[in-house]
């Protein structure tokens, strides 16, 4: 038997926010140490990868690991019925189940909902992703960024990232014309949320397809900060912890300059 | 002009 009970069924609302207009149908293994998600778009472009921990959850089980082949639209309209202070308790049988069970519990405990929800088998690549290091970090409001990306669009269909010691530029251009945005380092970090941090190995120069990084930044709900981390001919990372238990990660490969 | 990368050429599908 699998069984998860999370406290903020919010937090839930807002994963699936987050991976729901990239990936369709998503693998969610589900071992004793954590839930795991990691599906790409159509084109392979673009990867999420998301890791809930068993911490996360008020109550966690899972005697056998157990993989359950989600509908992402499915699963998202069942938590358009949940508000963000219920509790969700995911079940599920541990032996090949073609179903899943979500309950919703309101906080006063005056109204439960429950879902049976088919699951999909999905034969999709999984990719193993090696460990990296990165030319450049760069830890910026997730606010931000989103706005960056969302201004930039306006003006062509790629950013191109510049990292140096001290600042990072976006910069796009089309018939409009072209935008330039350069963030530079904070001196003081005083409000975490709102401070750049540039860490650089050695400067990067990359361009990548906004149309992906404006689905990445649905995640900006789930934190505060973002962190990207560049190299040189190397996918994107755009990553939000989910607090201090788990993360989504989003990877997107760079356009190759002819 | 510039081509679209794909992830399979940076990672292996395992």
């Amino acid at each position: 038997m699998f069984e998860a009970k999370l406290q903020q069924g919010g937090l839930l609302k807002k994963i699936l926010e987050s991976v729901k207009d990239l990936v369709v149908d998503g693998l969610w293994d589900c071992d004793g140490a954590a839930i795991t998600l990691q599906g790409m778009d159509s084109s392979h472009v673009a990867l999420v990868e998301m890791l809930l921990r068993a911490e996360a959850f008020e109550h966690y089980r899972c005697d056998r690991n157990v993989t359950l082949g989600m509908n992402h639209n499915h699963l998202s309209k069942i938590l358009k019925c949940a508000n963000n202070d219920d509790i969700v308790i995911l079940k599920a049988a541990d032996q090949n189940p073609d179903s899943c069970s979500l309950i919703l519990e309101s906080k006063n405990g005056e109204k439960t909902s429950d879902f049976v929800v088919s699951l999909v088998r999905i034969d999709t690549d999984q990719l193993g992703i090696p460990e990296t290091e990165y030319s450049a970090h760069v830890k910026m409001s997730s606010g931000e960024f989103q706005r960056i990306c969302r201004d930039l669009s306006q003006f062509g269909d790629a950013v191109q990232i510049t990292c140096s010691k001290q600042d990072v530029k976006f910069s796009s251009s089309g018939e409009t014309g072209k935008a330039n945005i350069t963030l530079t380092h904070s001196a003081t970090v005083d409000k975490e949320e709102e401070s750049v941090t540039v860490d650089l190995k050695e400067p990067v120069d990359l361009t990548f397809a906004l149309r992906f990084l404006n689905l990445f930044t649905k995640a900006t709900p789930i934190s505060d900060t973002v962190t990207l981390s560049l190299s040189q001919e190397a996918p994107l990372v755009v990553e939000y912890k989910i607090g201090d238990s788990g993360h989504i990660r989003y990877f997107l490969a760079p356009k190759i300059q002819e | 002009g510039a081509t679209q990368g794909r992830l399979d050429s940076f990672f292996t599908v395992v």
